[in-house]
């Protein structure tokens, strides 16, 4: 993850999640 | 006769249709010098900004915000140059043996082949001519696009399960929808999800061409792509 930081920093910026 | 009323969309489609991003501009830098160089920068610095988008969108694909972190960075790390791909395609569709990359950066052969990108031209343009044969619309391509997400292979998946309910849920709307607004073609489904190789291997194309262009380190890249290519 340390490798993929802007990666999982996108995905960490929230918007709520869309549920099924 | 006036045609029969088409149903409504499923849930997902209309969703998937409402989160659609806007249109993404390549603005290529007029001072410099035209060639491959510049070619090369204007569309790794677009694949950049798109990926963010990318990233933005698949949030809002009903059930990836549920999978686990993970999850959603493994099927991204995957999936990301096929969602690329299947951009370019898309907004390709109304255009004859030219690639729109973006708004502002459409490229026919000449082009491409002035600007060092002819590898790339020909190795995208069987996928346009697949999805023109097919007459693919705009329902068609969002749905799809999600499913390539969904079904990119990776295997670095911790929640198989979690995962396989978001295709399926995926692969249902896809299913829905042809049954709504295809009847003529009950084989459309499997039509449309039978391009899913030629897509993936479009993509390892495009991710060798950019690899190599990174390897050589002529062409400044950003981080986030940078970071996309080393994942995979």
């Amino acid at each position: 993850k340390e490798k993929h930081k802007i990666l999982h920093r996108l995905l960490q910026n929230s918007t709520s999640p869309v549920e099924l | 006769l006036p045609p029969p009323a088409k149903k409504p969309l499923t849930k997902i489609v209309s969703h998937l249709l409402v989160v659609e991003p806007e249109k993404i501009y390549a603005m290529p830098d007029p001072t410099m010098p035209d060639g491959y160089i510049k070619a090369l920068t204007t569309l790794c610095d677009l694949a950049d900004r798109e990926l963010v988008v990318i990233i933005g969108w698949a949030k809002h694909i009903p059930g990836f915000s549920s999978l686990s972190l993970a999850d959603q960075m493994s099927l991204l790390q995957s999936a990301w140059m096929e969602i690329l791909v299947l951009n370019i395609v898309f907004r390709s569709l109304a255009c004859e043996e030219e690639l729109v990359y973006a708004e502002d950066y459409v490229v026919d052969e000449e082009h491409a082949r002035l600007s060092g990108l002819l590898d790339l031209h020909v190795a995208i343009l069987p996928l346009v001519r697949r999805y023109k044969k097919l007459s693919m619309e705009k329902e068609e391509f969002v749905t799809l696009k999600a499913i390539a997400l969904s079904n990119s292979d990776s295997t670095h998946i911790e929640n198989v399960e979690a995962v396989q309910r978001l295709q399926d849920s995926l692969h249902e709307a896809l299913q829905d929808l042809e049954g709504a607004h295809n009847t003529e073609d009950p084989r459309r489904t499997g039509k449309l999800l039978m391009t899913l190789p030629l897509l993936r291997q479009t993509a390892a194309k495009a991710v060798q061409h950019f690899y190599s262009i990174k390897v050589q380190g002529k062409v400044p890249m950003h981080k986030l792509f940078l970071e996309m290519l080393e994942a995979k």
